[in-house]
């Protein structure tokens, strides 16, 4: 898999979602 | 491990029969086994891996008493709704739950020992029209119920004798939830399939719904497993009990699909197809490895991440296997 398959992966993906979802 | 010393994988494929039937649980009642599972167990000071059987009437727990033998400790007996499953919690001791009902879950009853009353015990954890359930580690339980207007998520703790701790709402997504899947390394997060062939994750501390991904016209009816975290991505692991066969190379029983969690993007990584043209009735996961029952009444177990089938049972001689499980 490639970021050109997938778009920029991010390894804090967990926390970065958890802050802008909605509470 | 036995079977594989004895039986090592040849390069260009599964070996038949690279999987050794060891020894049987022989239950004296007629009644028909529905589910199989295994639960650690501490009696005397002794932790020690203990089986779990299910009929729809009975659970019982089993103990090794010698190579080849098995001895029933005791039996809970359910006679008002009929078992449908074992739900396992994951490295807990002395605790396991079963889901009862009809056609669909109706409760889930934890099933324990009291030390201190000193006899074994069952109590109702929740009741609804429950869609899917699973057990995590750390003595958690998630589950989905429907009501006509809404779908309510609800992860509920235990204690270490098995009370009922805390319980935690889930946001739901606007499907219906037909599967939960733990993410290894990651105790917060939790991803589940849904009826409108999504893979969604959850934060557990939270309940908020972090993501929804739709998993693609190419892998139809998807059923999560397990899930791995590693690099930025979430690695799925799929099946697809209701997927139509293609003639061509039959249907995969597993596949690896990688997401992207931040763009909702994925990427099919690896698939793992039966043997022979034969199709998957029901399986389960561990780590990277996956069993199967096929149709054909044989057990495979395949490597996920090479997608290679790594040992085959056959139909045993009293007939098709209907389970497998991992302990």
């Amino acid at each position: 898999c490639s970021e050109s398959d997938l778009g920029p992966i991010s390894l804090n993906w967990f926390e970065e979602l958890s802050a802008e979802a909605p509470p | 491990d036995v079977a594989e010393q004895l039986s090592p994988v040849l390069p260009d494929g599964p070996r038949e029969e690279s999987l050794q039937f060891l020894s049987e649980l022989k239950d004296s009642s007629c009644s028909c086994a529905v589910d199989v599972s295994t639960v650690w167990w501490a009696a005397a000071g002794c932790r020690e891996l203990r089986v779990v059987t299910a009929s729809e009437s009975a659970v019982s727990l089993w103990e090794p008493l010698a190579p080849d033998c098995w001895g029933r400790v005791h039996t809970w007996h359910l006679t008002e709704i009929p078992v449908i499953q074992i739900v396992p919690l994951p490295d807990t001791c002395n605790l396991v739950c079963v889901a009862l009902g009809e056609l669909e879950i109706g409760e889930i009853r934890l099933l324990l020992y009291s030390s201190e009353t000193d006899s074994f015990k069952h109590s109702l954890v929740k009741t609804g029209n429950i869609k899917a359930v699973v057990g995590l580690k750390d003595r958690r339980l998630v589950s989905s119920s429907r009501t006509m207007q809404e779908q309510q998520l609800e992860m509920v703790s235990f204690s270490e004798t098995g009370g009922s701790k805390d319980r935690q709402t889930l946001m739901p997504p606007e499907e219906t939830v037909t599967a939960f899947a733990e993410v290894e390394g990651m105790r917060e997060a939790l991803v589940g399939t849904t009826a409108g062939n999504s893979v969604v994750v959850w934060n557990l501390k939270t309940g908020q719904l972090l993501r929804k991904m739709q998993v693609g016209y190419s892998y139809p009816a998807s059923i999560c497993h397990r899930a791995y975290s590693d690099s930025g991505l979430l690695f799925v692991v799929l099946s697809h009990p209701h997927a139509k066969e293609s003639e061509s190379c039959g249907s995969p029983a597993f596949r690896v699909v990688a997401f992207n969690p931040r763009t909702g993007r994925s990427a099919g990584v690896m698939f793992s197809c039966p043997p022979c043209p034969r199709r998957y009735l029901e399986g389960d996961v561990w780590d990277t490895a996956g069993a199967a029952v096929l149709t054909s009444g044989a057990v495979a177990v395949w490597d996920l991440l090479r997608g290679r089938c790594t040992a085959v049972l056959p139909p045993g001689p009293a007939g098709h296997w209907a389970l497998a499980r991992w302990a």
